[in-house]
């Protein structure tokens, strides 16, 4: 499904490049359960927005279903990033003038066949999912900062993308929610979809079937989940 | 220090209340190292706006220093935010269009006494402290998720505020640097600080001398920490 060669992304800063990833190499499959760790400022979410099509890489190649995305056309990535890729931003970005229910909506948004009651439905069953059908009409500032993460969660999953790439998705979450969450991953995972998470939480990372562990943008370990 | 009274607050929503604090009675004694905990959405970042001035509660009171903080005017109150309060938030909060080491500059801006050279010096310790020094110039996204909640650290204790309110200030570190700022927070602790910290995590929390826990806008426990 992914394909990774020499990817590298440095970042000019006047004369200092900064050199966020420094040449990684990866397959991911689809159906794969894949966890990265890694310290803070290791490359993790530099390395989640490339493979969000969400920004360009500096050199090396990422291939997705056999496409080089480098070659893909604009209309294409778009595509690929509403269809494909269910997203967990770390930061969230929930659009703060719009409700719950209707950020969760967005990714629906491009379905012309959908009617407006079927994405109604099917964005108020990603909430219920999360536990916050309650919380529909609120806005993100009427929201904890926990309650914010789970719209973000369920804003992820509502289009049954192909796969789900989750930045930290329960940084501000208690352990039960956590645990929550995780399982709903688990869940999807056994439904065919391939995840992607990024989590400094070592008993997280053990839901999944394999860790990768970045360090100053390389990885520096990536091996099957033994604990299973 | 704090006094804390039948304290409530309920947000109005159309026809629906929504009773984020119902009752809170609290004392915290200068010099007290206080962690609070508790479900996603119990209340505790509402608690702690309450607390840090930034919000008036429904109804109940809170005093500050023996003063009623509901019957402050604002130049006081603003006096207390900027002064004796170093509010770490749960969303971060960084200026965007600042540099870090500007962001972490606005808590001393109100010092006239001081020189711009002499806040730059205080800034840089305070990044140096949080192991950013290097990253001084970067603008908030051009800084990974765990180094902008750093410098919301830096920002909360670069005016030696007499307490520090912080809201979940690990939520984004890996455990690494999670121990490394609950050290500080220890360190300020041993020089006389009042610090009252919100945290999901447990281990986190059995840095504190003292455990509260919320549920449902309700205190449920509050009792001293017995593993010290
Ligand atoms: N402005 C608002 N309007 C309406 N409801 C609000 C508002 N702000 C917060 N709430 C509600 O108040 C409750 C308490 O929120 P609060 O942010 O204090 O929770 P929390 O304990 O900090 O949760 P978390 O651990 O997820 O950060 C939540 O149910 C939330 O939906
Ligand atoms: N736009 C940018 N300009 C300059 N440097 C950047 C930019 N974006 C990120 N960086 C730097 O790239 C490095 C990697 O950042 P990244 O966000 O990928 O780390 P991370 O592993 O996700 O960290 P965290 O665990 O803290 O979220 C960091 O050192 C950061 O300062
Ligand atoms: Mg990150
Ligand atoms: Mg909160």
């Amino acid at each position: 499904l992914i394909s990774v060669r020499d990817l590298t992304k440095s970042y000019q800063m006047g004369e200092i490049s900064v050199h966020a990833l420094r040449g990684i190499n990866l397959d991911i499959d689809e159906g794969d359960f894949v966890a990265i760790m890694g310290p803070s400022g290791s490359g993790k979410t530099t390395f989640m927005n490339l493979l969000g099509c969400l920004d360009k890489p500096t050199s090396g190649s990422y291939f997705l279903d056999g496409i080089n995305v480098a070659e893909m056309d604009d209309k294409a990535i778009t595509q690929v990033r509403n269809q494909k890729i269910g997203y967990v931003f770390q930061a969230f970005y929930l659009l703060p003038r719009t409700t719950a229910l209707e950020n969760v909506e967005l990714p629906l948004l491009y379905r012309h066949k959908m009617s407006s009651k079927e994405r109604r439905e099917k964005a108020m069953q990603a909430l219920e999912i999360v536990g916050l059908a309650d919380r529909a009409k609120h806005y993100p500032n009427q929201l904890s900062g926990g309650q914010q993460q789970r719209v973000a969660i369920a804003r992820a999953i509502v289009n049954d993308p192909a796969f789900i790439l989750a930045d930290e998705p329960t940084g501000n979450l208690d352990s039960r929610t956590s645990v929550e969450v995780l399982e709903l991953f688990q869940k999807l995972h056994s439904q065919g979809k391939t995840i992607i998470l990024v989590t400094h939480e070592y008993d997280l990372s053990h839901y999944a079937l394999r860790i990768i562990t970045f360090r100053d943008g390389k990885v520096i370990s990536d091996a099957p989940n033994l604990d299973v």
